[in-house]
């Protein structure tokens, strides 16, 4: 089974 | 002083269907050089990015950078309210709280005009990294939402897995499984019709069809879409706005247990 990733953990808040 | 005039209001209109259904709220930052968008959807899995450019408006003046926080319900209300063949024009004072969105029909025999409160939005910008990516797929933008569509109604996913020879997309669900396999065409003629991929290395990648579907609300806006991938990083499906700008969509993958 796969799980959702975040965008979080790719973009960085600026 | 803010003042952007589009003759042909339709188009904001088909940008709007295109986000609306992915975001409740977002801010629109104008600029000299134009009207930008960036927005999460609530559960932080996609982003879109909106890019106007201020000479494919018919008339545009900027003299003061300012952020417009609107509710897309409310502003598909506003449009609702436009002909198809309609101007529009959207104006603002400097620190204004509301917006003004004024549409004319094309022989001027019927002008109206809607005032619009404007939202302090919480907005946090995201710095998205240049991404050398390992597959650029091009293709008609109805054969992407035909196959997405279809394909969502077996599984809650569908793998994207592109190669030399072509690109698959492939679902799985309780009753079976369904795949689609395009092969790169060389009908040079018709660009609009073709599928061209850019392959530096191949790759497979899981999405959820709910957000890929969601996506393909921006169909009307263009006749071609272009999907980068990379390994771990997030989709980039973009539709170009005919002499007007960009919207892309990024979707983060799902990730195997």
């Amino acid at each position: 089974s796969s799980t959702q990733g975040r965008l979080d953990s790719f973009f960085k808040v600026l | 002083m803010f003042e952007a005039r589009l003759v042909n209001s339709a188009t904001f209109k088909k940008i709007l269907d295109a986000i609306k259904d992915l975001l409740d709220q977002a801010s629109f930052d104008c600029s000299e050089s134009g009207i930008q968008l960036q927005a999460m959807d609530n559960s932080h899995v996609s982003l879109v990015s909106l890019n106007l450019k201020s000479d494919g408006f018919d008339k545009y003046r900027c003299d003061r950078s300012l952020t417009m926080g609107m509710n897309l319900a409310s502003l598909s209300k506003v449009f609702r309210c436009s002909g198809s063949d309609d101007t529009v024009t959207i104006k603002a004072q400097d620190d204004a709280d509301t917006v003004t969105f004024m549409f004319e029909s094309k022989k001027q025999e019927k002008i109206s005009d809607y005032e619009m409160k404007l939202m302090n939005l919480d907005q946090e910008h995201l710095g998205i990294p240049e991404t050398e990516f390992s597959c650029i797929i091009k293709m008609p933008s109805a054969e992407f939402a035909r196959i997405v569509r279809d394909l969502s109604q077996f599984g809650e996913s569908i793998v994207i897995s592109c190669t030399k020879e072509g690109v698959k997309f492939s679902t799985q669900g309780d009753i079976g499984t369904g795949n689609v396999k395009l092969a790169q065409t060389n009908n040079f003629d018709k660009e609009e019709e073709s599928v061209i991929i850019d392959m530096q290395e191949p790759v497979s990648l899981t999405f959820a069809c709910q957000y890929l579907n969601l996506f393909t609300k921006a169909t009307p806006l263009s006749n071609q879409v272009t999907l980068s991938m990379c390994d771990n990083v997030p989709l980039v499906v973009e539709y170009q706005i005919p002499d007007l700008g960009h919207l892309c969509y990024y979707l983060a993958p799902k990730i195997e247990e």
